[in-house]
């Protein structure tokens, strides 16, 4: 993902 | 994922928990505002717009939906189960909640880590839900004495972003190109407005008392 590190976070 | 992250989103998930026990169980919404249950489903449905583009995980993709469909199972049973929303304290929770969803958009608009519109709705929902417990806080006051069930239902509300801010620290000294500003600074004010809930709900522990916030 090109969101780097956040996103993956609820 | 670390310990602090997984804490948090299990303390987060214990409240929702909590506040589902308490309407199921004693078919009552009483103390608790319908504005900030609505507050929050427009935080997760702006903020998981990629639930049905991006995968993480099975963990994450779970999660999204569980706070998706519960947040709007608590605001339909608010609104239209008989039983429940006859005992909705409708005179007491009139928080001018439209202003906090206008100003965290127009906050959103100005301060975004990207100008498109993934971004803006998740930086509006980050500042949404940083103010989404307010109406919550004012019921609260106004209601006087409150129920264990809300009482722990808003403690691990405000703990889980508390874990949250322990987990931006973790991630910010272990992982190189880590900068969350927006989710930080709009974290620490959000666990910063449940302080004086906190510290009520101590001392109500502390003496073994009822919880009860001063107007």
């Amino acid at each position: 993902h090109d969101y780097g590190d956040y996103h993956d976070e609820l | 994922m670390n310990i602090f992250r997984l804490a948090g989103d299990m303390t987060h998930l214990m409240s929702i928990l909590v506040l589902l026990l308490k309407i199921y169980a004693t078919k009552s919404c009483s103390g608790i505002s319908l504005k900030t249950q609505e507050l929050y489903a427009v935080v997760f449905l702006a903020r998981y717009l990629d639930l049905l583009t991006d995968f993480f995980s099975l963990y994450n993709t779970v999660m999204k939906v569980v706070f998706i469909v519960s947040s709007l199972a608590i605001v339909w049973c608010m609104r239209y189960h008989r039983a429940v929303r006859r005992t909705y304290d409708r005179e007491l929770d009139t928080f001018r909640h439209y202003f906090l969803i206008l100003g965290s958009f127009v906050l959103a608009l100005i301060f975004h880590e990207k100008f498109t519109v993934r971004e803006i709705f998740w930086a509006f929902s980050i500042y949404l839900e940083a103010v989404a417990i307010l109406p919550q806080l004012v019921l609260l006051q106004r209601s006087g004495n409150v129920d264990n069930l809300t009482g722990q239902y808003v403690f691990f509300l405000g703990a889980y972003r508390g874990f949250y801010i322990l987990n931006w620290i973790y991630r910010y000294f272990t992982e190189a190109h880590f900068g969350r500003w927006i989710a930080s600074i709009s974290g620490l004010v959000q666990t910063a407005l449940y302080a004086d809930f906190f510290y009520y709900y101590f001392l109500s522990w502390k003496n073994n008392a009822k919880l009860k916030l001063p107007a």
